[in-house]
């Protein structure tokens, strides 16, 4: 049965194959402002998908990546109802029109496809990759530690069978150096925003080192409206701050890599935690999740058409 | 595939830098099998940790013997996935 994007329950948790199913209908039903393009395959040959919202070419662009990390569920059903939002408002909502307008966006929902189609068949609390790591029977690398962001410094683990584990090497694990090489080529991207679950921060580099960055007030001052902007809707109240000192020193994390390469609105975000379901949050709870953050993204995505640099 | 019954999700709120340090020497316990779902880290942030069935006794006793203030957030792992797992298939229906 072919899923159409009227018929996708988004209050549901769905797997890789009806993801990527449902992403062809929603580029079917919006030809003029969405694409699927494939960036690579992952370790184990899936293709990994990144849907591109354009009205122009050669505009700066503004990235959004979903659950690098497979078990944070609510993050890659957030990225599906992100891109349907987006593609439902364009046209309607002034502010989305006018950033669709001078920028594009690009949405990569399911970040870690191996480790996601894990977490749907063999062990649902899988967080890493799935390469396989020569010399340990423990598979997998946490490619939120993989990136050439003071790779193998604090936060981040030796031991192939830890969560944390960083890797034989930075950009080792395919899934990272897909991105890495779609955000290098291009050369254009503002912003980079990567999505995870649960704890309710919003965070801005570094997690490598607990020094503040140039841009730290601007990130902050946009981070807290961000989060302002979002608990508007349930009360849902947000930390913010740099990752090293809201959480722990984080070595090799996407956003490090991104504000390094010269991408000032780097951020990411921890979604809702209610206190009860830790990564297992009820699928009913995708919707209002993904409404707020929403706020908070567009927030960000709005400073950064304001504020070209 | 992997099963977690019995398992355990104790929320654990530290509050001293002592009892961080309690909770970080928990980390480097592998014989309980923990899994830090959320590290001990700062007084401010809660410590979400899961218990497999067989280490419940010894990790309760550890907090306890320490005045570790803790609930549980999660009393059967399994079950929760078993539900999670019924509404995915109903959707899919």
């Amino acid at each position: 049965l072919e899923l159409s994007t009227r018929s996708i329950n988004f209050a549901a948790y769905h797997t890789l194959d009806t993801i990527y199913s449902w992403m062809d209908s929603l580029v079917a039903q919006h030809p003029g402002l969405v694409t699927k393009e494939e960036v690579g395959r992952s370790y184990e040959g899936r293709p990994m998908y990144v849907l591109k919202f354009s009205t122009g070419s050669d505009r700066p662009a503004i990235w959004i990546d979903t659950g690098i990390h497979a078990r944070e569920w609510v993050s890659q059903a957030t990225g599906v109802w992100t891109a349907n939002k987006i593609a439902t408002d364009y046209g309607s909502d002034a502010s989305l029109t006018s950033l669709l307008n001078s920028m594009d966006l690009y949405l990569l929902i399911v970040a870690n496809p191996d480790g996601y189609v894990y977490t749907h068949t063999r062990d649902r609390m899988w967080r890493k990759t799935r390469s396989v790591n020569p010399g340990s029977a423990c598979r997998g690398v946490d490619p939120n530690r993989n990136w050439d962001a003071g790779f193998g410094g604090p936060g981040a683990s030796t031991n192939p069978c830890s969560d944390s584990y960083h890797g034989p090497a930075a950009h080792s694990e395919v899934e990272v150096k897909n991105v890495v090489d779609l955000i290098t080529s291009h050369g254009n991207f503002k912003s980079f925003i990567s999505v995870h679950a649960y704890s309710q921060l919003l965070m801005y580099p570094y997690g490598y080192s607990c020094s503040h960055v140039p841009d730290q007030p601007e990130l902050d001052s946009v981070g807290r409206a961000a989060a302002q902007k979002l608990a508007s809707l349930y009360g849902t109240s947000y930390r913010v701050g740099n990752i090293c000192n809201i959480i722990y020193p984080a070595s090799g994390g996407s956003i490090d890599w991104s504000y390094d390469a010269g991408i000032k609105y780097s951020f990411a975000l921890e979604l809702r935690d209610t206190g009860r379901y830790g990564f297992l949050l009820p699928a009913s709870q995708i919707v209002p999740t993904a409404s707020e953050t929403w706020l908070a993204l567009k927030h960000i995505m709005e400073h950064v058409r304001d504020h070209p640099y | 595939q992997r099963l977690f019954v019995g398992d355990q999700v104790i929320r654990i709120n530290a509050e001293s830098e002592e009892q961080i340090q309690l909770l970080q020497a928990l980390e480097t316990q592998e014989e309980w099998e923990l899994e830090f779902w959320r590290r001990p880290v700062s007084t401010g942030l809660p410590v979400d940790v899961r218990v497999p069935r067989g280490s419940l006794e010894p990790v309760r006793s550890y907090l306890l013997a320490h005045d570790l203030p803790f609930s549980v957030l999660i009393s059967n792992l399994q079950e929760l996935l078993n539900e999670e797992k019924a509404e995915m298939e109903r959707n899919q229906k």
